[in-house]
């Protein structure tokens, strides 16, 4: 369809920007309340001194999270949606004018809340990131493949609630192999801080794999 | 746009039917993991003898969802979507065909878990019910006003884990109530039954209201 094609195109022009300005570029992808903004703002906080983050965020509704990501230090640029379900590679190359990004090396990119649209569209970003909670079910790679499929990396969230939930970790790890095979996955809670220092070992991992 | 009104007419295609037929009809909303396919199983069964259920679910993919719902005794139909995030009017019509409605007076339509555009989607339906678990956040109406704004009735999911989750009760009623000020708000546990027989009244006045 015309309206991806030409949503690719803007996204290979941003991902050119990004690696003009050595800026390392994930996409963090869930449904609504996986708990997206509580990771990004607990991790970027832990990033310091070698990464230094600047934040996009998309809602189709109040700036409640662009406030919270604001409380992790790093600049943060919100985008209202109003009705779009999903961000789009033109918002992100508008929104990134309104970013200062002196000194930045990393930029993070929180999506929003969907399981579904938001697989489809590229955002110019190096890694995409889905985050999914264990209160939602250990179903949830299998019945919406799309989003699982484009992952590189999936995140486990609220580990924290894994008893009070019942929570499966063999389904759910068995599910998330089946649909996303090559996806890195990580056990996290924001919350005790679980899994936040392996993630940030990736990350500079990442980071010294694009120099 | 053209999509939505042809949308619109099929909705009251639908509409028409299901009033001659003398079905109550409820379109089940909610992000992906809030609790429908198991509020539903657990409900459908105690709403014998005066309510007798038939049931359709959306799904992008596998029959996860169906074989739950068979588990409740109601006849069950899937709509495999593919890639669409939400289930429109001319597909509910075309699952109607294969749903032995003989015996019935309840229509429950199970839609894709998506917060954003089945918001837009007339199928037919008498009652739009959406469901927010407590593990989701309490801004989720405020973040995303047109699924609430668009509900008859807000179902509070996972009340068993509330604690647990650091549920603000409060703040989540006074958010919905903000957006949503006329519909009705009902707060369950499908693990505990706690308000499932609240709500099988509430469906039972539904049903002699509309006789
Ligand atoms: N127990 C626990 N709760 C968490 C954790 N992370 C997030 N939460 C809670 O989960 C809810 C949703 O978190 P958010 O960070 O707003 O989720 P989100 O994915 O950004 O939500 P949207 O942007 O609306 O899609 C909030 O009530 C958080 O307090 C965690 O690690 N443990
Ligand atoms: N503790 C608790 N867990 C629940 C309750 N209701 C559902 N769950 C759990 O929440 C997870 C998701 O439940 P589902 O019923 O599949 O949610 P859904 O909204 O139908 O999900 P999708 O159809 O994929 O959008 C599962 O792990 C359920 O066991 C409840 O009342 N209490
Ligand atoms: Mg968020
Ligand atoms: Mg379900
Ligand atoms: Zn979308
Ligand atoms: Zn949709």
């Amino acid at each position: 369809r015309a309206i991806l094609e030409k949503n690719d195109r803007l996204a290979e022009r941003n991902r050119g920007f990004f690696r003009a300005r050595g800026l390392l570029v994930l996409n963090f992808l869930s449904s609504p309340g996986s708990g997206k903004t509580t990771f990004i703002r607990e991790s970027v906080r832990k990033l310091a001194p070698e990464l230094k983050a600047g934040i996009i965020v998309g809602d189709l509704a109040t700036d409640n999270d662009a406030q919270r990501l604001r409380e992790s230090g790093a600049p943060v640029v919100q985008i209202t949606t109003g009705t779009v379900c999903h961000l789009e590679a033109e918002m992100v190359g508008r929104a990134l004018q309104r970013l200062d990004l002196a000194g930045l090396n990393l930029l993070i990119i929180e999506n929003v809340g969907n399981l579904v649209c938001p697989a489809s569209y590229d955002l110019g970003e190096d890694l995409r990131i889905v985050l999914l909670s264990v209160t939602e079910g250990e179903d949830k790679p299998l019945k919406y493949p799309p989003m699982f499929q484009s992952a590189d990396v999936v995140i486990i969230t609220k580990m924290d609630l894994a008893q009070a939930c019942g929570y499966d970790r063999d389904a759910a790890l068995a599910n998330i192999r089946r649909v996303a095979p090559k996806a890195r996955i990580f056990e996290t809670s924001a919350k005790t801080a679980q899994g936040l220092d392996t993630w940030r070992e990736y990350l500079l991992q990442q980071q010294q794999a694009r120099k």
